[in-house]
């Protein structure tokens, strides 16, 4: 069961996808698990939905592991999943937020990245696309949407880590989260979790441009930030992509906010010792907790101030 | 599956944005197999870089030649993955 799963170690894409079943088989009246599309390698992209009733309500989308070597976060989101479940009841913050919206959770965002980590090379971090007259393989898929797309902040060559791909969501991974976002239509905020560098970023990415939600993502971001830090300790820092980091166009929160989802966030969990990706399974649940706790925060922030 | 045996992932610091020109150009160097785990930003924030092996010896000297900074944060990549998949076998065993 659930309750016996073990959230303190890496699972591979068989094990993540039979979790999921086992979690919709405990929680029929909450949880149900939609396919959004089929991956290059024709894998099923499976995404769970949390709902405690009513019918095209607004929602939250979060997805993990959109880069396949970022490994704590599909870990993470395991652990997400059996917290909304576990919590739903009891969790006044939690329980407020499923009596208005559905959370949409997005545990493994590119999954022939993550069966090709598991089987060849650890260190991938791309879809598996094939691009013709390249022997390089995959797209980076946050650098493929539709927005800045192309512009400084990706690689227009496809051996590059940071490579755009041949055009805005050409990647099936992508363009299936960009089919059911639009179809949807009501999805109030969207958090992609990336991990490493211990960051909460929002747009934009592309352009300097400030955002024009900036002071309210910002406070809504520090107070995220707190609340995660008060956990393990754990330091995080905010702003914009572009001002923290550096110029990425074609990103995830870059289209969903041009879609209008408001509070567009990413997340980079933690590395606190020199691990990289390979943060040591025993940091999966502290990493998750802390995370969650920001989530809240967010979750929150969004349910009581609808738009 | 992939071997890692020598590859060391290093934390450079760029102290000024002429460093920072400068580690950007080794990420145009194909031959050298460079994995940015961190990418070159701005001065002062880390970049993380896996170095495979046979790149290891000449990375190291053009960034002693160029007085830029770094640590060794990975040692040895493929001694961390060998621990990683000994961790999930070991769970897996008591799984079953």
């Amino acid at each position: 069961s659930t309750d016996t799963f073990n959230y303190a170690t890496y699972h591979t894409l068989d094990e993540i996808y039979e979790f999921m079943d086992l979690l919709v088989a405990e929680h029929p009246q909450l949880v149900s698990k939609i396919q959004i599309g089929n991956t290059f390698e024709g894998r099923p992209i499976h995404v769970l939905k949390f709902s405690t009733g009513g019918t095209n309500r607004p929602a939250i989308w979060i997805d993990t592991g959109i880069h396949s070597r970022e490994w704590v976060t599909q870990a993470s989101g395991i652990w997400f999943a059996k917290k909304i479940t576990k919590d739903y009841r009891q969790d006044d913050t939690l329980r407020v937020i499923l009596d208005n919206m559905d959370i949409f959770l997005e545990i493994v965002t590119n999954p022939d990245g993550f069966a090709y980590t598991h089987k060849t090379n650890r260190m991938w971090r791309k879809t598996r696309s094939r691009t013709p007259g390249s022997l390089c393989v995959g797209v980076d898929p946050n650098r493929n949407w539709d927005a800045g797309f192309g512009k400084a902040g990706a690689s227009s060559n496809p051996c590059s880590e940071t490579y755009h791909g041949k055009f805005a969501n050409s990647e099936v991974e992508v363009k299936s989260i960009v089919d059911f976002v639009t179809k949807h239509g009501k999805i109030k905020a969207f958090i992609s979790i990336h991990s490493y560098s211990q960051l909460l970023l929002y747009p934009y990415g592309y352009t300097s441009d400030p955002a024009p939600d900036k002071e309210e993502l910002d406070q809504l971001a520090k107070s995220a930030v707190s609340a995660l830090t008060s956990l393990h300790g754990t330091k995080f820092k905010y702003g914009s992509i572009i001002d923290t980091i550096y110029q990425a166009s074609g990103s995830t929160i870059d289209w969903t906010y041009s879609q209008g989802i408001k509070y567009s966030f990413t997340f980079e969990l933690r590395d606190t010792g020199l691990r990289g990706f390979l943060l040591p399974a025993s940091q999966i649940i502290p990493t998750a907790e802390e995370t969650w706790l920001a989530l809240l925060k967010i979750m929150d922030h969004t349910s009581k101030h609808l738009y | 599956n992939e071997n890692f045996v020598g590859h060391q992932v290093l934390r450079i610091s760029a102290a000024d944005e002429a460093q920072l020109q400068k580690v950007k150009e080794l990420e145009d160097l194909e031959h050298l197999k460079l994995d940015f785990w961190r990418d070159p930003a701005r001065a002062g924030i880390p970049i993380d870089v896996r170095v495979p092996f046979p790149s290891v010896q000449s990375v190291k000297a053009f960034l002693e030649y160029h007085d830029i900074s770094y640590e060794i944060m990975i040692e040895d990549v493929q001694s961390l993955l060998d621990e990683e998949k000994q961790q999930m076998a070991a769970f897996q065993a008591r799984a079953l």
